[in-house]
């Protein structure tokens, strides 16, 4: 699930940071 | 004493409410109604007021690389990648408000990804009800109304992507919910145990009950004239998905169809094997 969703994961686990796009 | 706890409960989801998402109902409604004492957003009805409003429109996406190329294409494309931009800002507002959710950073990683990958659509749909009036939708922060008319007009497939969401906000919006309502309502869908691939259903389950608990209270005292309108809000979680199913099969047709346009890669990742 991580890695089909990293970018979601990465949202979760940092905190408000901007998303690269 | 159930009752604090619960009340303290709404009172501190509705303050992350208040921090993580940027238009408020109550912003938006004062816009919608012309009581703010700023100016009127900017109205766009038909292809020649789009070109006007994009020189007072400003979108926040247009300082992300990259954006210069979509410049030349076609209207219908322009108009869904800033939509798609939209929708990933919304993703990230909705992941900051789970987190701030009493219980949910202590969840399995996985279950909090799955929770979020089936639940910001619903989110999404519920909070745009906001947005929209029968006759239109707020677009940049409240700078521009687009009318409901001027997007039923654009070509096929485009033309069905929006007509669902204002069918389904003119009733939602009946519910005349506040934000501090709408704030409870979303931790309860983002808590929903019946998830598929969740790990541990249980402590997500336990989370839910407390949510529900705290939002038929929420309703209770801040809509003593509608009785039934706890039950009446439940209903509206089924026409959610069914929404949000319709959503994801129109993106994925548009994924095949529409050779120029890219699907942003977080709206890939929460579309793939979602329904």
């Amino acid at each position: 699930l991580k890695e089909k969703h990293k970018i979601l994961h990465r949202l979760l686990q940092n905190s408000s940071s901007p998303v690269d796009l | 004493p159930e009752c604090a706890d619960l009340r303290a409960l709404a009172k501190h989801l509705y303050d992350s409410y208040l921090k993580s998402f940027s238009l408020t109902k109550a912003k938006a409604r004062a816009i919608l109604t012309g009581k703010t004492g700023e100016k009127a957003p900017f109205v766009i009805y038909d292809m020649n007021s789009l070109m006007t409003g994009q020189q007072f429109v400003s979108y926040k996406q247009n300082s992300v690389p990259g954006q210069g190329q979509e410049q030349n294409k076609e209207v219908e494309i322009q108009l869904f990648q800033r939509c798609q931009f939209r929708s990933v800002e919304a993703v990230r507002e909705i992941t900051e408000f789970a987190k701030s959710i009493p219980g949910f950073i202590g969840l399995d990683l996985n279950d909090q990804v799955t929770l979020l990958k089936y639940g910001v659509h619903e989110v999404i749909f519920s909070t745009l009800a906001s947005l929209m009036n029968k006759d239109g939708v707020l677009i940049s922060d409240g700078q521009g109304f687009m009318t409901r008319e001027f997007l039923k007009s654009l070509r096929k497939p485009f033309c069905e992507l929006m007509e669902p969401k204002f069918e389904f906000s003119v009733k939602f919006n009946s519910l005349e919910l506040d934000d501090s309502d709408l704030a409870v309502f979303i931790a309860v869908i983002i808590l929903s145990g019946d998830r598929p691939g969740l790990v541990n259903v249980k402590p997500i389950e336990d989370l839910q009950d407390n949510m529900l608990q705290a939002l038929e209270l929420q309703l209770k005292m801040n809509h003593p004239d509608a009785p039934h309108l706890f039950a009446k809000l439940l209903q509206k979680m089924t026409d959610l998905r069914q929404i949000v199913t319709e959503h994801v099969q129109l993106l994925q047709l548009l994924k095949k169809t529409e050779l120029e346009m890219n699907i942003h890669p977080l709206l890939q990742e929460i579309m793939k094997d979602l329904y």
